[in-house]
């Protein structure tokens, strides 16, 4: 059962794919999956809908879009644990769920994580074989329709951040932009990456400032703040285009053009000694923290409707 | 399935813009196979970048002539990930 399936420790996709199953079966009035779609290789792009009525606004949180960043999906397996144990306990967390229904895509992009275990711990991109190059893949996170194709992408297929052939190519990211558009009431989007310890908002793209700047800066300190009170874990935050750098085609700036006002990427932690190969004894620590600015931001977006 | 025996990723910590440009024209040698796990952007964040085995002499030699400072974040890169699978097969075990 989810009770004695192990969090501290990282797990191919079939067990994952087996808790989903299993936190959707131990709870059938509040759990159910969704199959948004199917990746390159074929597989479900399962999303897990937490929700305790009808018709209600939704806040989606997705990880595992760059397959080596394990700490995402371990991260993800944790946080939808922690949704059904602390609704009915947690006033916040109830208050949310009677109000919103929470979306969680834990391996969005499974083929990906596939190889990892299989074939390359350090693969990156989707696995779609590009036509005329011997390099495979594209990094979805520069193939949204959003400042698509500009700098800060590449055009080579062998590059860790190459584009696609065009905005959405890729069928995982395909899957993700219609289920918003059918879904049409999407109210939070929240993109999990690792590594560098940020919290991120639109742009990537431009250096225009998003017209609700302000308030995103406001909902970024809050759970930074939220975050470091726990293990003291140091976050940047800001734009993406300031904080780090520039980034076209990126997940979080489409949305945000959709009207998704609370569109946010972390980059969760490594504590500056691991990188990507995070040991498996902090995926707990680092979930825990991460829970409480994902509170924040759930909070903040239930508390001023728009 | 692909290895990783002697990689290391390293630490690199540029003081200036110039050094900054010179990691760029570092990450552009393909031949190096580099791959960086934060790429060289502005002075005030870290790059980190994972060097194979057979470029490891060239990149120390390029960073110390370069004087661009830099420390070993991670020894041996297959070191980690075997320790990351040993654990989960110790789990799954475990499960079963």
């Amino acid at each position: 059962s989810t009770d004695d399936f192990i969090y501290t420790t990282y797990h191919d996709l079939n067990t994952i794919n087996s808790f989903i199953d299993m936190i959707v079966a131990e709870n059938p009035n509040m759990v159910s999956k969704i199959v948004i779609g199917q990746s390159y290789e074929n597989r479900p792009l399962n999303v897990l809908k937490f929700s305790t009525g009808a018709s209600r606004p939704g806040i989606w949180i997705d990880t595992g879009i760059h397959s080596r960043e394990w700490v995402t999906l371990a991260s993800g397996i944790w946080f939808a644990k922690k949704i059904v144990t602390d609704y009915g306990r947690d006033p916040i967390l109830t208050d949310i769920l009677n109000n919103y229904d929470i979306f969680l895509e834990i391996a969005t992009n499974p083929d990906g994580y596939e190889y990892t275990h299989t074939r390359d711990r350090m693969w990156r991109k989707t696995r779609k074989p590009n036509p005329g190059s011997s390099c495979v893949g594209v990094d979805p996170n520069r193939n949204w329709d959003a400042g698509f194709g500009g700098a800060g992408s590449s055009s080579s297929p062998c590059s860790e951040t190459y584009r696609g052939p065009s905005a959405h190519s890729e069928s995982e990211v395909k899957a993700i932009v219609d289920f918003v558009k059918s879904h049409g009431n999407i109210k939070a989007f929240v993109s999990i990456h690792s590594y560098s310890q940020m919290l991120l908002y639109p742009y990537g793209y431009t250096s225009t400032p998003a017209k609700d700047q302000a308030e995103l800066h406001e909902v970024v300190t809050k759970a930074v703040s939220a975050l470091q009170s726990l293990y003291n874990t140091r976050y940047r935050y800001g734009s993406i285009i300031t904080t780090i750098y520039q980034a076209s085609g990126g997940t979080i700036d489409w949305t945000y053009n959709q009207g998704i006002k609370h569109s946010y990427t972390f980059e969760l932690r490594d504590t500056g000694f691991y990188g990507f190969l995070l040991p498996a004894e902090q995926i707990v620590p680092t979930a825990e923290e991460t829970w409480l600015a994902l509170m924040a931001i759930m909070e903040h977006t239930k508390n001023n409707p728009y | 399935k692909r290895t990783f025996e002697g990689d290391q990723v390293l630490q690199i910590t540029a003081k200036n813009e110039a050094q900054i440009s010179l990691l760029k024209e570092l990450s552009e040698q393909e031949h190096l196979g580099l791959d960086f796990w934060r790429e060289p952007i502005h002075q005030s964040l870290p790059v980190d970048v994972r060097v194979p085995f057979n470029s490891l002499q060239a990149v120390r030699a390029f960073l110390r002539y370069n004087k661009i400072h830099y420390n070993v974040m991670i020894k041996d890169v297959q070191d980690l990930m075997d320790a990351e699978q040993r654990q989960m097969v110790k789990y799954r075990t475990f499960a079963k």
